[in-house]
């Protein structure tokens, strides 16, 4: 391993590190100057023989140092931390660097702390992300060649049922290819991940019914006008009985439908909207949170009346009427 | 930007800290940010069907697990598509435990296919619930049931 790359100490954290961490860039296209961030977390078991895993978070655009901090890294920071000031960081428990070594890559270029020199690099898509990812993983374990036998696997959730899938294709096509040095594939995980628009489009209305989120009812209704199909509306019933639905679940938080939405204090974090008035965060999903892709993809448009409302400007109602 | 319902502020209070940013070797001139909006991304791939049949038939071990509270991406859907893959069950849908809970449940299939879900988990399944998870990737690395 580059000892260049070590890291010697975690601010915030007194004690000694459990196992070795190393962390840095690697630069998978030189001309570009386009360059990927990793934080490696050695195994604290057997890190000789403990399968190496490489994670990543989705959006596309979200950081994988997001699972190093709020999901199976090696610290609670959770516990740990009140703004404005660093406190004593304690171990995590369940850090999945008990048994595997990992390494979180922020992914593409653009993402976390990974960058590139040259602007264009940041107009990007799966592919080029799967490619860039590869060429990632090749010059990494050039670098840490000690880790070469070990099981491999990756893993990801939400939009990185994206890259998984895709990346595990690109190193499969290399294995095959005889690409060195050769990878010790092994397999993958995938938590929450987006796969497929129609089966992940048509899952919304069955969870929420079964949730009890909507009534039997307007399940009923729905099912009826919509044929059992909730992408593409089939008719006017259908697109307005899937408002109805989306009415029903809008205030909920969308990512654990049992915990309160978190509102940011600091006005600097309010949304913004993008040139296409489509709200533009989107952590975990390709566009948008999930009911208004169902939206954008029943009327062709994303929630016309609220998109201005987030934006800070509130219509009059003779502009409401008017829309 | 902020990510809806998501707070965000310790990991970026930390990670934007000048001596954290020495510590880890990360470069000082720009922010981080949890979800960027610097990026322009085009998702040119298509349905991963093709490629999750392609791995696993080739013998590449998947587990694909949900959060069974996200309405982000739904176990519905996972659980469909999982199933749309025509496999031969070979483990019955049977409750996973986890500390002597039962902490979802989960369906295998041939070819090394192994769909699970967990209960009462939103999205970031480690984060809502760290010791299932914990569970359901060391027996999977370890090649467990």
């Amino acid at each position: 391993a580059p000892q260049s790359a070590l890291v010697t100490q975690i601010p915030g954290f007194s004690g000694t590190l459990p196992s070795k961490h190393y962390a840095g860039y690697v630069t998978v296209d030189q001309s570009h100057g386009r360059n990927l961030f990793y934080y490696f977390v050695e195994s604290e078991g057997k890190p000789a023989e403990d399968p190496v895993v490489l994670w990543l978070n989705g959006g596309p655009g979200c950081s994988s140092l997001d699972g190093f901090v709020y999901e199976h890294g090696p610290f609670n920071f959770e516990k740990a931390m009140t703004k404005g000031s660093l406190l004593q960081l304690q171990l995590n428990p369940y850090s999945w660097s008990k048994v595997s070594n990992i390494i979180y890559l922020d992914s593409p270029a653009g993402v976390g702390f990974s960058y590139s020199k040259n602007e264009t690099d940041y107009e990007t898509g799966d592919l080029k992300t799967a490619s860039d990812s590869h060429t990632f993983l090749l010059k990494w374990f050039e670098l840490y060649p000690e880790f070469l036998s070990n099981p491999f696997f990756i893993a990801g959730e939400s939009y990185a049922g994206v890259y998984v899938p895709t990346l595990s294709s690109e190193v499969v096509k290399g294995i095959d290819a005889g690409v060195t040095p050769v990878l010790n594939f092994k397999g993958y995980l995938v938590g929450n991940g987006v796969t497929d628009d129609k089966f992940d489009g048509n899952a919304l209305v069955p969870f929420a019914h079964g949730m009890g989120l909507i009534s039997d009812d307007l399940y009923e209704e729905v099912n009826k006008a919509c044929g059992g199909s909730y992408i593409y509306p089939v008719n006017d019933t259908c697109g307005s009985k899937l408002e109805e639905v989306d009415k029903n679940i809008e205030d909920l938080n969308i990512y654990d439908i049992l915990e309160p939405c978190y509102h940011s204090t600091d006005s600097s974090k309010n949304r913004k909207v993008t040139k296409s008035g489509l709200p533009s965060s989107f952590r975990l999903l390709g566009e948008t949170e999930r009911p208004l892709a169902v939206r954008k993809r029943m009327f062709g448009r994303a929630w016309p009346l609220r998109a201005p409302v987030r934006d800070g400007i509130v219509p009059t109602w003779p502009e409401l009427m008017d829309n | 930007e902020s990510v809806p319902c998501i707070n965000d502020e310790v990991a970026t209070e930390w990670l934007n800290n000048e001596s954290v940013r020495k510590a880890i070797h990360a470069e000082t001139d720009f922010s981080w940010e949890l979800c960027t909006s610097r990026i322009e991304f085009y998702h040119d791939s298509g349905s991963m069907i093709k490629y999750h049949m392609n791995l696993t038939a080739k013998g590449y071990r998947a587990l694909i697990y949900s959060g069974d509270h996200d309405m982000c991406v739904p176990f519905t859907g996972s659980e469909a598509w999982t199933r749309s893959l025509g496999y031969k069950i070979v483990d019955e849908w049977r409750p996973w435990t986890s500390n002597g809970q039962v902490a979802g449940y989960t369906q295998g299939y041939e070819n090394n296919l192994t769909f699970l879900t967990v209960k009462g988990s939103g999205h970031t399944v480690p984060e809502y619930k760290p010791r299932e998870a914990f569970d359901l990737f060391s027996r999977f690395l370890a090649g467990k049931p």
